[in-house]
């Protein structure tokens, strides 16, 4: 474990909590979407197969129980609870995931450490998590207005993503035979994705005004 | 054997 890991693991529950808090506190869901909700959870639930049947560390397992549990219980609010719900929006969260699941789940097949169904699933999920953010950048652009919760949620599972990249490079010179090229690949596509993002909000909060992404 | 090559990320 370094610190750019740690860093980047607690960063990574870090905007998990803003969003429960959000969430649990003002009893709304305006501008998240839900899709991005249903993606991460399925992202955990086909990585963390292996919860059960090898340990690594108490402190991976408490993390993995600690994500599964965020990202369904933050399914369920948006999908069960009865005043959350209706704060959910629906029309503008119209993002049609399957498009991004159907793409990650056949690329597993193909490209993985081992064909087996644990390292395919493994793979999916990594795939997937690399797109998973997509709906909530383009329901951010369709509604144009970002919260301050919603901002730091995203700003938050950015730097999430930067952190790991300085762990990898780190792992790299410090680890023999430390490669991953699935999580490199798919990490880095994925950090990508919250560049633009960054840019607007860094700049917003530089400026002091109003993050507004461009049309 | 190789150690099974453990995902011992998150």
């Amino acid at each position: 474990m370094n610190v750019f890991r740690l860093a980047g693991d607690m960063t990574h529950l870090l905007s998990v909590v803003v969003l429960l808090l959000k969430i649990h506190t003002i009893k709304s869901c305006a501008g998240i979407s839900l899709k991005t909700q249903e993606l991460y959870a399925v992202v955990f639930a086909a990585r963390y197969l292996d919860l059960f049947v090898h340990f690594v560390s108490l402190y991976n397992t408490v993390m993995k129980l600690v994500f599964l549990a965020s990202s369904f219980s933050i399914v369920w609010y948006m999908k069960r609870h009865k005043i959350v719900r209706r704060t959910y929006d629906k029309d503008h969260d119209t993002f049609r995931h399957y498009v991004l699941v159907l793409p990650c789940l056949l690329l597993a097949l193909l490209i993985n450490e081992k064909f087996t169904f644990r390292e395919v699933m493994w793979a999916f999920s990594i795939y997937l998590e690399a797109v998973a953010i997509f709906p909530q950048l383009v329901l951010l652009q369709r509604t144009r207005n970002i919260d301050n919760l919603t901002g730091q949620y995203v700003f938050f599972l950015g730097a999430y993503r930067v952190l790991y990249i300085l762990n990898w490079i780190y792992r790299y010179f410090t680890e023999p035979h430390f490669v991953h090229w699935i999580s490199w690949v798919a990490g880095i596509v994925q950090t990508l994705l919250y560049a633009d993002f960054f840019y607007y909000y860094i700049m917003s909060w530089k400026n002091n005004v109003k993050l507004e992404l461009p049309a | 054997p190789a150690e099974e090559k453990k995902h011992d990320e998150l």
